[in-house]
Protein backbone atom coordinates (compact mmCIF):
# COMPACT_ATOMS: atom_id res chain seq x y z
CA UNK A 1 0.00 0.00 0.00
CA UNK A 2 1.56 3.46 -1.12
CA UNK A 3 -0.58 6.54 -0.72
CA UNK A 4 0.99 9.92 -0.85
CA UNK A 5 -0.80 13.70 -0.09
CA UNK A 6 0.17 16.51 -0.35
CA UNK A 7 -1.30 20.02 -0.10
CA UNK A 8 1.81 22.11 -2.01
CA UNK A 9 0.86 20.79 -5.27
CA UNK A 10 4.15 22.90 -6.20
CA UNK A 11 6.86 21.10 -4.62
CA UNK A 12 6.13 18.57 -6.99
CA UNK A 13 5.34 20.78 -10.10
CA UNK A 14 8.19 22.78 -9.39
CA UNK A 15 10.48 19.50 -8.97
CA UNK A 16 9.77 17.94 -12.20
CA UNK A 17 9.60 21.37 -13.97
CA UNK A 18 13.38 20.81 -13.52
CA UNK A 19 14.03 16.98 -13.58
CA UNK A 20 11.99 16.58 -16.74
CA UNK A 21 14.13 19.23 -18.39
CA UNK A 22 17.29 17.00 -17.36
CA UNK A 23 16.35 13.04 -17.38
CA UNK A 24 13.75 11.37 -19.48
CA UNK A 25 12.77 8.82 -17.33
CA UNK A 26 13.31 8.05 -13.33
CA UNK A 27 13.15 5.54 -10.91
CA UNK A 28 11.35 6.94 -7.93
CA UNK A 29 12.15 5.15 -4.65
CA UNK A 30 9.15 4.97 -2.22
CA UNK A 31 9.76 3.09 1.49
CA UNK A 32 8.34 4.53 5.06
CA UNK A 33 11.00 6.90 5.40
CA UNK A 34 9.64 9.19 2.28
CA UNK A 35 10.23 9.69 -1.59
CA UNK A 36 13.16 9.46 -3.36
CA UNK A 37 14.82 9.96 -6.97
CA UNK A 38 18.49 9.73 -8.33
CA UNK A 39 19.08 10.60 -11.95
CA UNK A 40 22.05 11.06 -14.09
CA UNK A 41 21.24 12.62 -17.87
CA UNK A 42 22.24 10.72 -21.03
CA UNK A 43 25.17 12.40 -21.17
CA UNK A 44 26.19 12.36 -17.69
CA UNK A 45 26.44 16.06 -17.07
CA UNK A 46 23.93 16.17 -14.37
CA UNK A 47 22.77 14.59 -11.60
CA UNK A 48 19.66 15.12 -9.82
CA UNK A 49 18.97 14.07 -6.44
CA UNK A 50 14.82 14.56 -5.04
CA UNK A 51 14.87 13.83 -1.39
CA UNK A 52 10.90 14.31 0.24
CA UNK A 53 10.81 12.62 3.51
CA UNK A 54 7.20 11.59 5.21
CA UNK A 55 6.96 14.60 7.26
CA UNK A 56 6.60 16.40 3.78
CA UNK A 57 3.29 15.00 3.06
CA UNK A 58 -0.22 15.74 4.99
CA UNK A 59 -0.37 11.84 4.79
CA UNK A 60 2.08 9.05 3.93
CA UNK A 61 1.73 5.33 4.11
CA UNK A 62 3.96 2.85 2.29
CA UNK A 63 4.40 -0.84 3.85
CA UNK A 64 7.24 -2.03 1.43
CA UNK A 65 9.87 -0.48 -0.62
CA UNK A 66 8.48 0.26 -4.05
CA UNK A 67 10.24 1.51 -7.24
CA UNK A 68 7.90 3.62 -9.35
CA UNK A 69 9.60 3.88 -12.80
CA UNK A 70 8.18 6.64 -15.06
CA UNK A 71 9.13 9.30 -18.29
CA UNK A 72 9.38 12.07 -16.86
CA UNK A 73 8.21 13.99 -19.27
CA UNK A 74 4.44 12.26 -19.26
CA UNK A 75 4.53 12.84 -15.50
CA UNK A 76 5.47 16.87 -15.54
CA UNK A 77 2.55 17.06 -18.54
CA UNK A 78 0.34 15.90 -15.88
CA UNK A 79 1.47 17.98 -13.06
CA UNK A 80 1.33 20.92 -14.99
CA UNK A 81 -2.65 20.84 -14.58
CA UNK A 82 -2.86 21.05 -10.80
CA UNK A 83 -3.78 24.16 -9.68
CA UNK A 84 -1.99 25.67 -6.48
CA UNK A 85 -4.92 25.34 -4.65
CA UNK A 86 -5.09 21.70 -5.51
CA UNK A 87 -4.71 18.71 -3.09
CA UNK A 88 -2.47 15.66 -4.39
CA UNK A 89 -2.78 12.54 -3.95
CA UNK A 90 0.03 10.01 -5.18
CA UNK A 91 -0.85 5.99 -5.41
CA UNK A 92 -0.05 2.67 -7.15
CA UNK A 93 -1.92 0.75 -8.74
CA UNK A 94 -0.81 -2.75 -10.89
CA UNK A 95 1.01 -1.03 -13.53
CA UNK A 96 0.36 2.57 -12.94
CA UNK A 97 1.11 6.19 -11.08
CA UNK A 98 -2.03 7.41 -9.87
CA UNK A 99 -2.07 10.95 -9.45
CA UNK A 100 -4.93 12.86 -8.62
CA UNK A 101 -6.08 16.31 -7.67
CA UNK A 102 -8.45 17.50 -5.63
CA UNK A 103 -9.90 20.93 -5.56
CA UNK A 104 -13.12 21.90 -6.95
CA UNK A 105 -13.27 18.93 -8.74
CA UNK A 106 -11.21 15.59 -8.11
CA UNK A 107 -9.28 14.89 -11.13
CA UNK A 108 -7.19 11.48 -11.36
CA UNK A 109 -4.77 10.32 -13.95
CA UNK A 110 -2.95 7.28 -14.45
CA UNK A 111 0.64 6.96 -15.55
CA UNK A 112 1.99 4.08 -17.10
CA UNK A 113 5.01 2.49 -15.19
CA UNK A 114 8.26 2.07 -17.56
CA UNK A 115 10.54 -0.60 -17.24
CA UNK A 116 14.02 0.81 -16.01
CA UNK A 117 16.85 -2.36 -16.04
CA UNK A 118 19.43 -0.24 -14.21
CA UNK A 119 20.12 1.03 -10.71
CA UNK A 120 19.24 4.28 -9.86
CA UNK A 121 23.37 5.55 -9.46
CA UNK A 122 24.64 6.98 -5.89
CA UNK A 123 25.73 10.79 -5.92
CA UNK A 124 28.99 10.74 -5.97
CA UNK A 125 30.95 11.81 -2.49
CA UNK A 126 33.11 15.01 -3.14
CA UNK A 127 35.08 17.15 -0.66
CA UNK A 128 34.54 21.16 -1.60
CA UNK A 129 36.55 23.38 -0.76
CA UNK A 130 34.03 26.07 -0.32
CA UNK A 131 30.27 25.95 0.79
CA UNK A 132 27.71 29.13 0.70
CA UNK A 133 24.17 29.96 0.51
CA UNK A 134 22.69 32.85 -1.89
CA UNK A 135 18.77 33.72 -2.73
CA UNK A 136 17.40 31.61 -5.79
CA UNK A 137 16.17 34.72 -7.01
CA UNK A 138 19.57 36.07 -7.55
CA UNK A 139 20.87 32.87 -9.09
CA UNK A 140 18.04 33.03 -10.96
CA UNK A 141 18.72 36.78 -12.50
CA UNK A 142 22.41 35.84 -12.74
CA UNK A 143 21.60 33.46 -15.52
CA UNK A 144 19.55 36.08 -17.23
CA UNK A 145 22.11 38.26 -16.86
CA UNK A 146 24.89 36.38 -18.36
CA UNK A 147 22.94 35.10 -20.91
CA UNK A 148 22.91 38.18 -22.88
CA UNK A 149 26.88 37.83 -23.47
CA UNK A 150 27.68 34.21 -23.32
CA UNK A 151 26.17 30.15 -23.31
CA UNK A 152 28.69 30.01 -20.23
CA UNK A 153 28.86 31.06 -16.76
CA UNK A 154 31.91 31.45 -14.83
CA UNK A 155 31.10 31.04 -11.11
CA UNK A 156 33.48 32.20 -8.26
CA UNK A 157 33.63 32.72 -4.63
CA UNK A 158 36.19 34.39 -2.57
CA UNK A 159 36.01 35.60 1.08
CA UNK A 160 34.00 38.36 0.18
CA UNK A 161 32.10 37.85 -2.86
CA UNK A 162 30.65 34.88 -4.79
CA UNK A 163 30.59 36.15 -8.39
CA UNK A 164 28.90 34.87 -11.97
CA UNK A 165 30.52 36.53 -15.43
CA UNK A 166 31.20 35.88 -18.58
CA UNK A 167 33.08 36.81 -21.54
CA UNK A 168 31.30 37.21 -24.93
CA UNK A 169 32.05 37.84 -28.34
CA UNK A 170 30.36 41.32 -27.98
CA UNK A 171 31.08 42.03 -24.60
CA UNK A 172 31.28 40.86 -20.97
CA UNK A 173 28.56 40.76 -17.95
CA UNK A 174 29.74 40.37 -14.46
CA UNK A 175 27.18 40.07 -11.29
CA UNK A 176 28.87 40.55 -8.02
CA UNK A 177 27.29 39.28 -4.78
CA UNK A 178 28.29 39.94 -0.95
CA UNK A 179 27.79 36.55 0.68
CA UNK A 180 28.45 37.60 4.44
CA UNK A 181 29.95 33.89 5.42
CA UNK A 182 33.40 32.22 6.19
CA UNK A 183 34.78 32.12 3.21
CA UNK A 184 39.00 30.87 3.30
CA UNK A 185 39.58 29.99 -0.08
CA UNK A 186 38.48 30.72 -3.43
CA UNK A 187 37.65 28.85 -6.17
CA UNK A 188 35.95 28.80 -9.98
CA UNK A 189 34.43 26.81 -12.49
CA UNK A 190 32.74 27.28 -15.76
CA UNK A 191 29.52 25.86 -16.79
CA UNK A 192 27.12 25.61 -19.43
CA UNK A 193 24.45 28.53 -18.91
CA UNK A 194 21.94 26.35 -20.61
CA UNK A 195 22.44 23.07 -17.87
CA UNK A 196 22.12 25.54 -15.03
CA UNK A 197 19.15 26.80 -16.54
CA UNK A 198 17.66 23.52 -16.56
CA UNK A 199 18.19 23.22 -12.77
CA UNK A 200 17.07 26.61 -12.18
CA UNK A 201 13.63 25.52 -13.34
CA UNK A 202 12.80 24.57 -9.55
CA UNK A 203 12.15 27.83 -8.60
CA UNK A 204 9.12 27.13 -6.09
CA UNK A 205 11.35 24.62 -4.14
CA UNK A 206 13.35 27.00 -1.91
CA UNK A 207 13.79 30.55 -1.13
CA UNK A 208 17.71 30.25 -1.07
CA UNK A 209 20.44 27.58 -2.39
CA UNK A 210 23.32 26.29 -0.97
CA UNK A 211 26.07 26.26 -3.63
CA UNK A 212 29.56 24.24 -3.11
CA UNK A 213 32.46 25.56 -5.78
CA UNK A 214 35.92 24.11 -6.29
CA UNK A 215 38.51 24.54 -8.63
CA UNK A 216 36.91 23.02 -11.80
CA UNK A 217 34.63 20.73 -9.85
CA UNK A 218 31.10 19.84 -10.45
CA UNK A 219 28.80 22.78 -9.16
CA UNK A 220 26.68 20.90 -6.14
CA UNK A 221 23.84 23.32 -5.68
CA UNK A 222 21.45 22.28 -2.91
CA UNK A 223 17.63 23.65 -2.64
CA UNK A 224 16.13 22.85 0.73
CA UNK A 225 12.93 23.45 2.10
CA UNK A 226 12.75 25.12 5.50
CA UNK A 227 11.35 22.16 7.13
CA UNK A 228 14.50 20.35 6.46
CA UNK A 229 12.42 17.12 5.25
CA UNK A 230 12.50 18.25 1.79
CA UNK A 231 15.60 18.68 -0.70
CA UNK A 232 16.12 18.88 -4.03
CA UNK A 233 20.31 19.00 -5.40
CA UNK A 234 21.59 18.67 -8.74
CA UNK A 235 25.67 17.96 -9.39
CA UNK A 236 26.59 19.85 -13.08
CA UNK A 237 29.80 18.82 -14.50
CA UNK A 238 31.96 21.95 -15.16
CA UNK A 239 33.35 22.85 -19.02
CA UNK A 240 37.24 22.17 -18.25
CA UNK A 241 40.48 23.95 -20.42
CA UNK A 242 41.48 21.10 -23.05
CA UNK B 1 38.82 27.11 -25.30
CA UNK B 2 37.20 24.94 -22.37
CA UNK B 3 35.09 22.01 -23.06
CA UNK B 4 32.25 20.14 -21.25
CA UNK B 5 33.76 17.74 -18.75
CA UNK B 6 31.23 14.29 -17.64
CA UNK B 7 30.36 13.51 -13.76
CA UNK B 8 32.36 10.03 -14.84
CA UNK B 9 35.32 11.59 -14.14
CA UNK B 10 34.08 12.29 -10.69
CA UNK B 11 32.09 9.70 -9.81
CA UNK B 12 35.09 7.41 -8.47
Amino acid sequence: MFKAVLSDSNILKTSFDAISSIVDEVQMMADEEGLRLDALDRSHITFVHLELKKGVFDEYQCDETLKINVDTEELMKVLKRAKAEDMVELTVDEGNLIVTFEGEAKRKFKIRLIDIEYEAPSPPELEYPTEFEVPFSLLKDSIQDIGIVSDKISLQVNEEKFQASAEGEFGDAKVEYVHGERIEESARSIFSLEKVKEMLKADKFSESAVIRLGNDMPLNLALKMASDEGELSFLLAPRIES
Amino acid sequence: QEKQSSLDAFFN
